[in-house]
Protein backbone atom coordinates (compact mmCIF):
# COMPACT_ATOMS: atom_id res chain seq x y z
CA UNK A 1 0.00 0.00 0.00
CA UNK A 2 1.26 3.17 -0.67
CA UNK A 3 1.47 6.62 1.48
CA UNK A 4 -1.01 9.33 0.94
CA UNK A 5 -1.49 11.72 -1.96
CA UNK A 6 -3.74 14.60 -3.09
CA UNK A 7 -4.12 16.47 -6.10
CA UNK A 8 -6.24 20.27 -6.20
CA UNK A 9 -7.20 21.87 -9.79
CA UNK A 10 -8.38 25.61 -10.36
CA UNK A 11 -9.93 24.42 -13.73
CA UNK A 12 -8.97 24.12 -17.10
CA UNK A 13 -8.76 26.37 -20.31
CA UNK A 14 -6.20 28.62 -19.02
CA UNK A 15 -5.94 31.79 -21.10
CA UNK A 16 -3.02 31.17 -23.48
CA UNK A 17 -2.65 35.40 -22.59
CA UNK A 18 -2.89 34.98 -19.15
CA UNK A 19 -0.55 37.71 -17.23
CA UNK A 20 2.54 36.02 -15.22
CA UNK A 21 1.66 38.03 -11.95
CA UNK A 22 -2.18 35.95 -12.35
CA UNK A 23 0.11 32.67 -13.18
CA UNK A 24 1.97 33.05 -9.63
CA UNK A 25 -1.12 33.86 -8.27
CA UNK A 26 -2.81 30.85 -9.20
CA UNK A 27 0.60 28.83 -8.39
CA UNK A 28 0.78 30.12 -4.81
CA UNK A 29 -3.34 29.78 -3.64
CA UNK A 30 -2.45 26.33 -5.40
CA UNK A 31 0.89 25.41 -3.23
CA UNK A 32 -0.97 26.96 -0.45
CA UNK A 33 -3.70 24.41 -0.60
CA UNK A 34 -1.18 21.41 -1.05
CA UNK A 35 0.43 22.18 2.06
CA UNK A 36 -2.83 22.66 4.20
CA UNK A 37 -3.49 19.03 2.49
CA UNK A 38 -0.20 18.11 3.41
CA UNK A 39 -0.22 19.42 7.32
CA UNK A 40 -3.60 17.70 7.40
CA UNK A 41 -2.82 14.05 5.91
CA UNK A 42 0.29 14.11 8.29
CA UNK A 43 -2.27 15.02 10.81
CA UNK A 44 -4.27 11.42 9.82
CA UNK A 45 -6.99 13.47 9.20
CA UNK A 46 -9.36 11.08 6.71
CA UNK A 47 -9.60 11.67 2.76
CA UNK A 48 -13.16 12.93 2.73
CA UNK A 49 -12.09 15.59 5.60
CA UNK A 50 -9.36 16.62 3.58
CA UNK A 51 -10.89 17.15 0.25
CA UNK A 52 -13.65 19.52 1.75
CA UNK A 53 -11.52 21.13 3.43
CA UNK A 54 -9.40 22.20 0.04
CA UNK A 55 -12.29 22.93 -2.01
CA UNK A 56 -13.33 25.05 1.03
CA UNK A 57 -10.32 26.99 0.88
CA UNK A 58 -10.60 27.04 -3.10
CA UNK A 59 -14.17 28.61 -3.06
CA UNK A 60 -13.10 31.43 0.06
CA UNK A 61 -10.43 32.43 -2.75
CA UNK A 62 -11.94 34.86 -5.52
CA UNK A 63 -8.53 33.51 -8.11
CA UNK A 64 -10.80 30.65 -9.36
CA UNK A 65 -14.37 30.16 -10.93
CA UNK A 66 -16.14 28.65 -7.21
CA UNK A 67 -17.86 30.10 -4.02
CA UNK A 68 -16.28 33.68 -3.96
CA UNK A 69 -15.15 34.32 -8.07
CA UNK A 70 -17.99 32.23 -9.83
CA UNK A 71 -18.85 32.52 -13.06
CA UNK A 72 -21.95 34.86 -13.42
CA UNK A 73 -25.29 33.58 -15.27
CA UNK A 74 -26.86 35.58 -18.21
CA UNK A 75 -28.71 37.34 -15.06
CA UNK A 76 -25.68 38.69 -13.57
CA UNK A 77 -26.41 36.37 -10.33
CA UNK A 78 -24.20 33.32 -9.13
CA UNK A 79 -25.65 30.20 -9.85
CA UNK A 80 -22.98 27.74 -8.03
CA UNK A 81 -22.87 23.54 -7.58
CA UNK A 82 -20.74 21.38 -6.33
CA UNK A 83 -20.37 17.38 -5.37
CA UNK A 84 -18.17 14.82 -2.97
CA UNK A 85 -17.83 11.24 -2.89
CA UNK A 86 -16.05 9.48 -0.45
CA UNK A 87 -14.36 5.94 -1.95
CA UNK A 88 -15.05 3.94 1.52
CA UNK A 89 -18.31 3.14 0.69
CA UNK A 90 -19.02 4.93 -2.48
CA UNK A 91 -21.26 7.84 -0.46
CA UNK A 92 -22.10 10.86 -1.88
CA UNK A 93 -23.63 14.58 -1.78
CA UNK A 94 -24.25 17.37 -4.27
CA UNK A 95 -26.08 20.36 -4.59
CA UNK A 96 -26.86 22.88 -7.48
CA UNK A 97 -28.40 26.35 -8.05
CA UNK A 98 -27.12 27.69 -4.76
CA UNK A 99 -26.97 31.19 -4.40
CA UNK A 100 -26.63 32.23 -1.01
CA UNK A 101 -24.60 29.29 1.00
CA UNK A 102 -20.90 30.26 1.38
CA UNK A 103 -19.67 26.92 1.09
CA UNK A 104 -21.19 25.05 -1.54
CA UNK A 105 -19.10 22.06 -0.92
CA UNK A 106 -20.03 21.53 2.71
CA UNK A 107 -23.57 21.59 2.03
CA UNK A 108 -22.76 18.90 -0.61
CA UNK A 109 -21.46 17.09 2.28
CA UNK A 110 -24.43 17.54 4.81
CA UNK A 111 -26.79 16.34 1.55
CA UNK A 112 -24.72 13.21 2.01
CA UNK A 113 -24.48 13.01 5.90
CA UNK A 114 -27.79 14.28 6.77
CA UNK A 115 -30.24 13.72 4.14
CA UNK A 116 -31.85 10.16 2.54
CA UNK A 117 -30.66 11.77 -0.97
CA UNK A 118 -27.94 11.96 -2.70
CA UNK A 119 -28.73 15.58 -4.68
CA UNK A 120 -30.76 18.39 -3.60
CA UNK A 121 -30.84 21.40 -6.13
CA UNK A 122 -32.65 25.37 -6.00
CA UNK A 123 -34.93 26.38 -3.47
CA UNK A 124 -35.03 22.86 -2.04
CA UNK A 125 -31.07 22.86 -1.19
CA UNK A 126 -31.37 26.52 0.17
CA UNK A 127 -33.79 25.56 2.51
CA UNK A 128 -32.08 22.47 3.69
CA UNK A 129 -29.19 24.59 4.15
CA UNK A 130 -31.14 27.02 6.74
CA UNK A 131 -31.86 23.92 8.73
CA UNK A 132 -28.63 22.92 8.99
CA UNK A 133 -27.51 26.19 10.04
CA UNK A 134 -24.57 26.47 7.20
CA UNK A 135 -22.81 29.97 7.06
CA UNK A 136 -25.29 31.87 4.16
CA UNK A 137 -24.66 35.87 2.48
CA UNK A 138 -26.33 37.44 0.10
CA UNK A 139 -25.50 37.04 -3.27
CA UNK A 140 -23.31 40.00 -4.18
CA UNK A 141 -20.68 38.17 -2.05
CA UNK A 142 -19.90 36.05 -5.03
CA UNK A 143 -19.45 38.21 -7.41
CA UNK A 144 -16.51 40.41 -8.48
CA UNK A 145 -15.88 43.19 -10.66
CA UNK A 146 -13.35 41.27 -13.10
CA UNK A 147 -16.51 38.81 -13.36
CA UNK A 148 -18.94 41.76 -14.31
CA UNK A 149 -16.59 42.89 -16.93
CA UNK A 150 -16.40 39.11 -18.37
CA UNK A 151 -20.29 39.06 -18.71
CA UNK A 152 -20.46 42.27 -20.30
CA UNK A 153 -18.16 41.01 -22.95
CA UNK A 154 -19.75 38.03 -23.86
CA UNK A 155 -23.10 39.65 -23.81
CA UNK A 156 -21.95 41.67 -26.41
CA UNK A 157 -20.70 39.53 -27.95
CA UNK A 158 -23.87 37.11 -27.73
CA UNK A 159 -21.82 34.07 -26.23
CA UNK A 160 -21.93 31.66 -23.54
CA UNK A 161 -18.23 31.70 -22.71
CA UNK A 162 -16.71 28.24 -22.90
CA UNK A 163 -12.85 27.10 -22.40
CA UNK A 164 -9.60 27.80 -23.67
CA UNK A 165 -9.60 25.60 -27.10
CA UNK A 166 -6.23 23.71 -28.11
CA UNK A 167 -3.84 26.44 -29.95
CA UNK A 168 -4.58 25.99 -33.57
CA UNK A 169 -2.19 23.17 -35.73
CA UNK A 170 1.18 24.50 -36.46
CA UNK A 171 1.54 26.65 -33.14
CA UNK A 172 3.99 24.64 -31.56
CA UNK A 173 3.12 26.46 -28.12
CA UNK A 174 1.09 29.12 -26.28
CA UNK A 175 3.19 31.59 -27.18
CA UNK A 176 2.61 31.52 -30.78
CA UNK A 177 -1.09 31.66 -29.50
CA UNK A 178 0.06 35.28 -27.77
CA UNK A 179 0.62 36.55 -31.04
CA UNK A 180 -2.32 34.80 -33.55
CA UNK A 181 -5.62 36.98 -32.30
CA UNK A 182 -7.59 33.89 -31.89
CA UNK A 183 -10.95 34.75 -32.08
CA UNK A 184 -13.69 31.76 -30.63
CA UNK A 185 -17.39 32.23 -30.13
CA UNK A 186 -17.02 36.02 -31.55
CA UNK A 187 -14.22 37.29 -29.02
CA UNK A 188 -10.66 37.45 -28.90
CA UNK A 189 -9.63 34.38 -27.28
CA UNK A 190 -7.43 36.58 -24.28
CA UNK A 191 -10.86 37.78 -23.13
CA UNK A 192 -11.88 34.60 -21.91
CA UNK A 193 -11.87 33.96 -18.25
CA UNK A 194 -9.83 31.44 -16.83
CA UNK A 195 -12.87 28.85 -17.17
CA UNK B 1 -14.06 25.19 -11.39
CA UNK B 2 -12.19 23.36 -8.42
CA UNK B 3 -11.10 20.51 -7.29
CA UNK B 4 -9.63 17.68 -5.11
CA UNK B 5 -9.23 14.30 -4.73
CA UNK B 6 -6.93 12.48 -1.81
CA UNK B 7 -6.00 8.65 -0.82
CA UNK B 8 -5.40 9.06 3.13
CA UNK B 9 -2.92 6.43 4.89
CA UNK B 10 -5.73 4.12 5.05
CA UNK B 11 -5.96 3.85 1.65
CA UNK B 12 -9.10 5.54 1.36
CA UNK B 13 -9.83 7.35 -1.57
CA UNK B 14 -12.08 10.81 -1.98
CA UNK B 15 -13.04 13.69 -4.32
CA UNK B 16 -14.86 16.98 -4.20
CA UNK B 17 -15.53 19.50 -7.22
CA UNK B 18 -16.94 23.30 -6.95
CA UNK B 19 -17.72 25.74 -9.63
CA UNK B 20 -19.86 28.73 -10.63
CA UNK B 21 -20.85 27.25 -13.88
CA UNK B 22 -20.22 28.86 -17.06
CA UNK B 23 -20.03 32.47 -18.02
CA UNK B 24 -23.06 33.93 -19.17
CA UNK B 25 -24.59 30.60 -18.99
CA UNK B 26 -28.63 30.00 -18.83
CA UNK B 27 -30.19 30.38 -15.48
CA UNK B 28 -30.63 26.78 -14.36
CA UNK B 29 -28.05 24.92 -16.25
CA UNK B 30 -26.43 22.60 -14.06
CA UNK B 31 -23.32 20.94 -15.41
CA UNK B 32 -21.13 18.07 -14.56
CA UNK B 33 -19.71 19.13 -11.76
CA UNK B 34 -22.03 18.43 -9.14
CA UNK B 35 -22.93 14.71 -11.98
CA UNK B 36 -21.40 11.80 -9.49
CA UNK B 37 -19.42 9.33 -12.08
CA UNK B 38 -19.07 12.87 -14.37
CA UNK B 39 -17.26 15.64 -12.89
CA UNK B 40 -16.82 13.35 -9.59
CA UNK B 41 -16.35 10.17 -8.74
CA UNK B 42 -14.58 8.20 -6.13
CA UNK B 43 -14.50 4.83 -4.89
CA UNK B 44 -11.94 1.93 -2.87
CA UNK B 45 -9.39 2.07 -6.07
CA UNK B 46 -9.34 5.92 -7.05
CA UNK B 47 -11.04 9.26 -6.44
CA UNK B 48 -11.33 11.78 -9.79
CA UNK B 49 -12.43 15.58 -9.77
CA UNK B 50 -12.76 17.06 -13.60
CA UNK B 51 -12.91 20.07 -15.38
CA UNK B 52 -13.84 21.76 -18.59
CA UNK B 53 -16.79 21.79 -20.90
CA UNK B 54 -19.28 20.08 -18.58
CA UNK B 55 -21.65 18.96 -21.49
CA UNK B 56 -18.68 16.70 -22.99
CA UNK B 57 -17.64 15.48 -19.53
CA UNK B 58 -21.32 14.45 -19.12
CA UNK B 59 -21.59 12.68 -22.25
CA UNK B 60 -18.29 10.68 -21.68
CA UNK B 61 -19.42 10.04 -17.97
CA UNK B 62 -15.21 10.91 -17.53
CA UNK B 63 -14.67 10.32 -13.86
CA UNK B 64 -16.54 6.79 -13.47
CA UNK B 65 -14.47 5.51 -16.70
CA UNK B 66 -11.11 6.42 -14.96
CA UNK B 67 -12.22 3.93 -11.85
CA UNK B 68 -14.38 1.52 -14.60
CA UNK B 69 -11.09 1.05 -16.77
CA UNK B 70 -9.39 0.27 -13.69
CA UNK B 71 -11.64 -2.17 -12.44
CA UNK B 72 -12.64 -4.07 -15.97
CA UNK B 73 -9.53 -3.14 -17.83
CA UNK B 74 -6.79 -3.78 -15.06
CA UNK B 75 -5.33 -0.19 -16.24
CA UNK B 76 -3.05 1.40 -13.85
CA UNK B 77 -4.27 5.18 -12.93
CA UNK B 78 -2.46 7.12 -15.65
CA UNK B 79 -3.23 4.69 -18.43
CA UNK B 80 -7.28 5.52 -17.07
CA UNK B 81 -6.55 8.67 -17.64
CA UNK B 82 -4.93 9.33 -20.39
CA UNK B 83 -7.38 6.72 -22.25
CA UNK B 84 -10.49 9.07 -20.95
CA UNK B 85 -8.83 12.31 -22.11
CA UNK B 86 -7.94 10.80 -25.66
CA UNK B 87 -10.68 8.74 -26.19
CA UNK B 88 -13.85 9.71 -24.27
CA UNK B 89 -14.23 13.71 -25.03
CA UNK B 90 -14.75 13.65 -28.81
CA UNK B 91 -14.26 17.16 -29.55
CA UNK B 92 -14.79 18.55 -26.24
CA UNK B 93 -12.07 20.19 -23.83
CA UNK B 94 -11.27 19.25 -20.70
CA UNK B 95 -9.13 18.08 -18.23
CA UNK B 96 -9.06 16.03 -14.21
CA UNK B 97 -6.75 14.99 -11.88
CA UNK B 98 -7.00 11.66 -9.62
CA UNK B 99 -5.40 9.68 -7.09
CA UNK B 100 -5.07 5.58 -6.64
CA UNK B 101 -5.40 3.64 -3.28
CA UNK B 102 -1.78 3.14 -3.43
CA UNK B 103 -0.57 6.26 -3.47
CA UNK B 104 -0.21 7.65 -7.09
CA UNK B 105 -1.56 10.95 -8.02
CA UNK B 106 -2.11 11.73 -12.34
CA UNK B 107 -3.66 14.09 -14.35
CA UNK B 108 -4.88 14.54 -18.03
CA UNK B 109 -6.27 17.69 -20.07
CA UNK B 110 -6.80 18.49 -23.63
CA UNK B 111 -7.61 22.55 -22.99
CA UNK B 112 -4.98 25.05 -23.62
CA UNK B 113 -3.82 24.34 -19.98
CA UNK B 114 -4.87 23.48 -16.44
CA UNK B 115 -4.30 25.01 -12.90
CA UNK B 116 -2.79 21.98 -10.64
CA UNK B 117 -0.82 20.65 -8.13
CA UNK B 118 0.24 17.61 -6.57
CA UNK B 119 1.91 15.91 -3.68
CA UNK B 120 2.51 12.60 -2.65
CA UNK B 121 4.06 11.35 1.14
CA UNK B 122 7.48 9.98 -0.44
CA UNK B 123 7.96 13.84 -1.29
CA UNK B 124 6.92 14.98 -4.45
CA UNK B 125 5.20 18.00 -4.96
CA UNK B 126 4.00 19.91 -8.00
CA UNK B 127 2.18 22.83 -9.41
CA UNK B 128 1.22 23.71 -13.17
CA UNK B 129 -0.56 25.34 -15.29
CA UNK B 130 0.81 24.19 -18.68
Amino acid sequence: MGGWAIAVHGGAGVDPNLPQERQEEAKQLLTRCLNLGISSLRSSFSAIDVVELIVRELESDPLFNSGRGSALTENGKVEMEASIMDGSGRRCGAVSGITTVKNPISLARLVMEKSPHSYLAFSGAEEFAKQQGVEMVDNNYFITEDNIGMLKLAKEANTIMFDYRIPLAGSESCSAVVESPIQMNGLPISVYAPE
Amino acid sequence: TVGCVVVDSEGRCAAATSTGGLMNKMTGRIGDSPLIGAGTYACDLCGVSCTGEGEAIIRGTLARDVAALMEYKGLNLQEAVDYVIKKRLDNGKAGLIAVSNNGEVAYGFNSVGMFRGFATEDGFMDVGIW
